[in-house]
C-alpha cells in the first residue's frame, strides 16, 4: 500500500490537507479580486456608486470552508447520478474520489463543480474498466459530449496521472472471511452476511469523508465496521493482534475455536519435533566418537539449542496467526478516531448550496450583478 | 513485511458471493480459482 | 526539461520519440499519446499504460518516469530502452547460450511475477514487448491491454494477447480467466529462444488453435474439466499430446528441469498451469548453467 500512488499522493495529516485546501482556495481568491478589479477599472465612470456596492457586496471570493460545502454537495450529486446510471458500487466509489481530489487541487471558483460532475464520472467508467463510449454515455446522463471530453485532460492532470484506487471494499471481503476463520463456528452465518451488506453501504458514505486522506483503506473498513458490531469486532480483532494473556483477560474464556484447537495441536507436535531432533543430535555426536572428531561441536550444538530456541519462539507464535507486527491498541486508537471522522460528517443542505453558488455565480460574471 | 497477516482457509468460509462459482463450469473452464480470490481481497485487508 | 529527437516508432495510439532530459542529459522514451484520433476522449491503452505504471516499480518493468501534457497531448517518459527480445531472437548473428536464455527468462518471470502480486493482468506478452536496457536487462513494457485482475463475476474480453502468444482458453472465448494467460505468453516465448523462431505462430485465430493443438494435443475432459463447455470445442480436431521424447527432440540440448518448466508453462488447463513462483522456483533456475550476467550477454 505504501508504495501505491494513493498512499504517496493521496495520503495527509489533518493539518497538511487544511492548508492545501486553504492554498488552492487562496490562489483562486486572488485570481477572482483581479478580475473583479479589471471589471471595475473597465467599467470606468459607467459604474454607479451604488453598482459598485452592490457588487462588493454580492461578488465576494468564496471561503475555504464554503467551497468544501460545495465540493461535499456536489460530491453527493456524483454519488447520484453515478446510481442513477446503474454503475458498479467500485465505478461510483471512483468517480466520488476523482472529483473530491480534483477539487483539493482546484478551486471551484475556477472550474464550476457542474462542468465537473459527469467528466468525472466517465473518466472513472474508464479507469475502472467499465467503458461506455462517450456518445451513449451523454445521452444516458443528458449531456453533451463536449461538455464531457471539456474538461478530461485538466481533471487527469489534476489527478496528478494516478487512476489505480484501493476502496475499501474489498478488504470488507476479506475480513468478512478472515473474521469466520478466526471465530470459527463462533459467528452466526446469515448475520455476517446481512452485516456485509450493510457495511458496503456504509463504506460509500465514508468515501465522501475526509477519511479517506487520513486512513488506510482496511482501516476504514474496520471503523464501519466496528460500528455496525463492536464487540464482534474488538473480539476478532484482540484474537488476531491482541497479545494471547490479553485475549484470556479480556474475554474470560479464551475463544477456542477448531482453527485454534488444530493449530495448538500443531504447536505441541512442532514443540516434541524439536525436542526429538535435539536429542537425536545429542545421541548421534556421542555414538559418531569424541566430539573432537566434530569441529565446531560447541557451535554445532549451540546451533542446535538456538534453532530449538528459535523453533520454539515461532511455535509461541499464538495460532491462527502469523508473525504479528501490530499493535493492538494502536490499531484501536486508529480505528475509532476513522470512526468519528466518518460520523461526524456534515450534510450540506441544497439551501446553503444554493447561495454559495449564487456567490460563485456573481464572482464569475459581475456584469450580471 | 514478509509474513503475510493471513492465512487462507477456504473451508472456514462461508462465502456465498465466490462458492457456487466453483462449481460453474464456465468459470472452471476459465480457470478461475477462489483462492486467487481469497489472496486478493485478504491482501487488500491486511496490507 | 525533456527534448525530443527523433522519431523512434509510431503506434495505434502513440507516438515515440528518443529524447534527453535536460537536467542530467540521461536518455529516455517519450510516448506521445495521440489525443484526436480517439473519439472518446483519452484513449483506453493510455489510460491502462498510465494507471498501471504508476503502481509497478521494480527491475524488469519499464520505469514510468514522468507524465506532462503539452500543446494537449499527453506526454509519457519512460526509460530509454534501445533494444527487445524479438529483434535478439531474429538477428541470427547474435550467438546466445543456454545461460542467456535462462537469464533472459528469470528477468521475464520476475517482472510479471511483480504484475501479478500488484493484481496487474498484462494481456500482451510477446518478445517484442520485453525491451533491453544498455545494461541488458529485461524489462516488461507496454501496459495498454493491462487489467487489474476481476472481481469474480466480472466478464472480461477474450480478444487480447498477441495470436500466437495467445492461451487456449483465451483461444476459446473464455470470459473468467486468470494470470495464467501470462504465464502461456511466457512459456511460448521461452520455447522461441530455444527455437528461435516462433513456436505457435497461426495465421488467424481459427488456424491458431490448430497450431496450437497438434503441437502441444488437444485438451479432453479429462485433463481440463469443463473445456467440452466451449461452444467452438466440438469442431476441433483431436491430436495426441506430444510425447516426452517428441518434446526432447523437438527442444534439443535443453534440461529435463527446462522441460518441465516449460510444460508448466504451456499446461492446458489454466487452473493447473503454473503460477509465476513456481516457474521461478522450479529447478531450473537452480540447476547449471547459471543465469548469465545480464551486462555479460552479447
Amino acid at each position: 500500500y505504501r508504495h501505491s500512488s494513493q498512499y504517496r499522493h493521496w495520503s495527509y495529516t489533518v493539518g497538511h490537507l487544511r492548508e492545501k485546501r486553504i492554498e488552492t482556495n487562496l490562489k483562486a481568491v486572488k485570481l477572482i479580486q483581479a478580475k473583479l478589479q479589471k471589471f471595475i477599472d473597465e467599467q470606468g465612470d459607467n459604474i454607479s456608486q451604488s453598482e459598485l456596492q452592490t457588487l462588493k457586496s454580492k461578488a465576494v471570493p468564496l471561503t475555504m470552508e464554503e467551497e468544501l460545502k460545495l465540493v461535499n454537495f456536489y460530491t453527493k450529486k456524483v454519488q447520484v447520478i453515478g446510481k442513477h446510471l446503474n454503475l458498479p458500487t467500485e465505478v461510483i466509489a471512483t468517480s466520488i474520489t476523482f472529483f473530491r481530489r480534483f477539487y483539493l487541487e482546484e478551486s471551484v471558483m475556477k472550474y464550476d463543480p457542474k462542468e465537473l460532475v459527469h467528466t468525472t464520472i466517465f473518466l472513472a467508467c474508464k479507469a475502472e474498466n467499465y467503458f461506455i463510449g462517450v456518445d451513449s454515455f451523454a445521452k444516458k446522463a443528458k449531456s453533451t459530449k463536449d461538455e464531457i471530453l471539456k474538461y478530461e485532460f485538466k481533471l487527469l492532470e489534476s489527478l496528478k496521472f494516478t487512476l489505480l484506487n484501493h476502496h475499501p471494499y474489498k478488504p470488507l471481503h476479506g475480513f468478512f472471511l478472515d473474521i469466520q476463520q478466526m471465530l470459527y463456528g463462533k459467528v452466526d452465518l446469515k448475520y455476517m452476511g446481512k452485516m456485509y451488506d450493510k457495511c458496503r453501504r456504509k463504506i460509500t458514505e465514508a468515501l465522501l469523508t475526509d477519511a479517506v486522506y487520513h486512513f488506510t483503506p482496511p482501516q476504514i473498513t474496520l471503523a464501519v465496521l466496528i460500528d455496525e458490531d463492536e464487540l464482534l469486532v474488538t473480539r476478532y480483532l484482540q484474537m488476531k493482534f491482541g497479545k494471547p494473556e490479553e485475549t484470556v483477560e479480556e474475554t474470560g474464556t479464551e475463544i477456542v475455536t477448531p482453527a485454534k484447537e488444530n493449530a495448538q495441536k500443531e504447536k505441541q507436535e512442532v514443540k516434541q519435533e524439536v525436542k526429538q531432533e535435539v536429542k537425536q543430535e545429542g545421541e548421534k555426536s556421542e555414538q559418531n566418537g569424541k566430539p573432537e572428531d566434530h569441529p565446531n561441536t560447541e557451535k554445532e550444538e549451540e546451533g542446535a539449542e538456538t534453532k530449538q530456541e528459535e523453533e520454539e519462539e515461532e511455535a509461541e507464535v499464538p495460532d491462527g496467526k502469523d508473525e504479528n507486527t501490530i499493535e493492538l491498541d494502536k490499531l484501536m486508537e486508529q480505528i475509532m478516531a476513522c470512526k468519528e471522522m466518518i460520523a461526524s460528517m456534515s450534510v450540506v443542505s441544497t439551501q446553503d448550496a444554493k447561495l454559495i453558488y449564487a456567490k460563485n455565480y456573481y464572482c464569475q460574471y459581475p456584469d450580471i450583478v | 513485511d514478509v509474513e503475510k497477516r493471513y492465512s487462507i482457509n477456504p473451508d472456514h468460509y462461508n462465502d456465498p458471493f465466490i462458492k457456487d462459482l466453483e462449481s460453474n463450469r464456465e468459470y472452471l473452464a476459465s480457470g478461475f480459482r477462489t483462492d486467487y480470490v481469497y489472496d486478493r481481497v485478504l491482501t487488500e485487508a491486511f496490507m | 526539461s525533456y527534448s525530443k529527437e527523433n522519431k523512434v516508432g509510431e503506434g495505434t495510439y502513440a507516438v515515440v520519440y528518443l529524447g534527453t532530459r535536460q537536467s542530467d542529459s540521461k536518455k529516455i522514451a517519450i510516448k506521445e499519446i495521440k489525443t484526436s484520433e480517439f473519439k472518446d476522449g483519452l484513449d483506453m491503452s493510455a489510460i491502462r499504460e498510465v494507471k498501471y505504471l504508476q503502481e509497478l516499480e521494480h527491475p524488469n518493468v519499464i520505469r514510468l518516469m514522468d507524465i506532462f501534457m503539452a500543446y494537449n497531448n499527453l506526454n509519457l517518459v519512460l526509460e530509454f530502452l534501445p533494444s527487445d527480445l524479438e529483434v535478439v531472437i531474429k538477428d541470427k548473428s547474435v550467438l546466445f547460450t543456454q545461460a542467456d536464455i535462462k537469464s533472459w527468462l528469470l528477468m521475464t518471470l520476475r517482472g510479471v511475477h511483480h504484475c501479478h502480486r500488484n493484481f496487474v493482468l498484462h494481456r500482451d506478452l510477446k518478445p517484442n514487448n520485453l525491451l533491453i536496457s544498455p545494461e541488458g536487462i529485461i524489462k516488461v513494457a507496454d501496459f495498454g491491454l493491462a487489467r487489474a485482475v476481476p472481481n469474480p463475476r466480472e466478464i472480461l474480453t477474450s480478444n487480447v494477447v498477441t495470436r500466437w502468444y495467445r492461451a487456449p482458453e483465451l483461444l476459446f472465448g473464455a470470459k473468467h480467466y486468470t494470470y495464467a494467460v501470462d504465464v502461456w505468453s511466457v512459456g511460448v516465448i521461452f520455447a522461441e529462444m530455444l527455437l528461435r523462431v516462433p513456436y505457435l505462430p497461426g495465421k488467424d485465430d481459427v488456424d491458431q488453435m490448430e497450431v496450437t493443438f497438434r503441437a502441444l494435443g488437444t485438451p479432453t475432459e479429462k485433463d481440463w474439466p469443463s473445456v467440452s463447455m466451449f461452444p467452438s470445442y466440438n469442431k476441433l480436431q483431436i491430436y495426441p499430446p506430444p510425447s516426452r521424447d517428441e518434446l526432447r527432440n523437438r527442444f534439443i540440448a535443453v534440461s529435463s528441469s527446462a522441460l518441465n518448466l516449460m510444460c508448466g508453462m504451456l499446461e492446458m488447463n489454466p487452473g493447473n498451469r503454473w503460477s509465476t513462483v513456481q516457474c521461478l522456483e522450479s529447478a531450473y533456475f537452480k540447476e547449471l548453467p547459471s543465469p548469465s550476467n545480464p551486462a555479460d550477454i552479447n
